[in-house]
């Protein structure tokens, strides 16, 4: 995954944290005071139409020249998260207990192209 | 994205920059929210003393360290079995207690489960802590009665009841798994706890003042699996 930098226009991970002052959660939310959502911008070209880890399969690598070379037929491609990990919240519920739990697949950690 | 549609990505970057903020602030509060099956965020009108919450988690905390793996608990209540590691999201919820009707005799906790969880998750663990405050020396029979209201929500019934001899002052756990996955089970949120002693002793748990040790329940819990149907 690539982490976006200066003012590309391809894929990459933008990193984006949300200060639970900021929104007024932190009165229900304890730990942590925030959370690194980040997120999924940028282009993907035909060429780059694989996920990170396939890209150096030669058979990927033939697949994607056909969709090069075949626009018509090939979907558009789209950046997305490849790559995800769990947000740890320790909150109160609605019935002022205090609840521990993983949310797994919360924090983008890398992006790449469909 | 199907040929010719826009990427969910793909709007964003013509948005200003602040709406661009608001509209990333609007997704993150929503996917909070809905993770957690919350339909919109808690209103805290009664927080935990940090003192308790802290006690609470440290107690948490050490058990945890003491039990290598936490045990399941099986519908007939029998012997504890080796929980499976599975995908699921999982809970620690921590209820303190509320004070009920009390004599000199007998002293009312009451405990609210949350409503969010309630019937949709599966109860792995739960510990009843108390903090006894025994004055003088010689162990201290206290009775300990689990009870769970009736469909109505009055007439109370005794699901369980031990005896406890409490030597020192101090903390002690009680197991609960059973009692609490039985409520969770029929959709109540409920449990109500009665410490009762032989004589008119006043009450065996220190007063509300002391913040610190004040009662609570630590369970474990794990969203149930949804049923799945695969074709081949």
């Amino acid at each position: 995954g690539v982490d976006c930098s200066g003012d590309s226009r391809m894929c990459c991970r933008r990193e984006f944290f949300v200060d639970f002052k900021d929104i007024g959660w932190e009165d229900w939310i304890i730990h942590p005071e925030g959370y690194h959502m980040n997120y999924c911008t940028g282009f993907c070209p035909r060429h780059m139409a694989a996920a990170p880890g396939l890209a150096a399969s030669f058979h990927s690598a033939v697949l994607n020249i056909i969709k090069a070379t075949n626009a018509e037929a090939a979907a558009d491609s789209c950046c997305v998260p490849t790559q995800r990990r769990p947000l740890s919240l320790l909150y109160y519920d609605r019935d002022s207990n205090i609840v521990k739990t993983d949310i797994p697949d919360m924090i983008v950690d890398a992006c790449g192209c469909t | 994205a199907p040929k010719g549609m826009r990427c969910p990505t793909c709007g964003l970057a013509a948005l200003a920059s602040s709406t661009q903020q608001d509209v990333l602030k609007a997704l993150a509060k929503q996917s909070i929210l809905s993770k957690l099956r919350l339909p919109d965020r808690p209103n805290i009108t009664q927080p935990v003393p940090r003192g308790a919450l802290l006690t609470a988690l440290h107690r948490l905390h050490a058990q945890h360290t003491d039990t290598t793996e936490p045990s399941r608990i099986p519908q007939d209540g029998g012997t504890p079995h080796p929980r499976p590691r599975v995908g699921l999201q999982e809970y620690e919820i921590l209820s303190f207690a509320e004070s009920g009707s009390s004599t000199s005799r007998s002293v009312l906790l009451h405990f609210r489960f949350t409503r969010d969880l309630s019937g949709s998750t599966e109860i792995l663990q739960a510990t009843l802590y108390l903090f006894w405050a025994v004055p003088g020396l010689g162990t201290h029979p206290v009775t300990v009665r689990l009870l769970q209201p009736g469909p109505t929500g009055l007439n109370a019934t005794v699901t369980s009841e031990t005896q406890l001899q409490v030597p020192r002052s101090g903390w002690t756990t009680l197991d609960v798994g059973a009692a609490v996955q039985q409520l969770f089970g029929q959709g109540s949120q409920k449990l109500t706890v009665e410490l009762e002693v032989p004589e008119a002793r006043g009450s065996p748990l220190l007063d509300d003042s002391s913040d610190s040790r004040w009662p609570f329940v630590a369970a474990q819990a794990r969203a149930r699996a949804a049923h799945r149907v695969r074709r081949r």
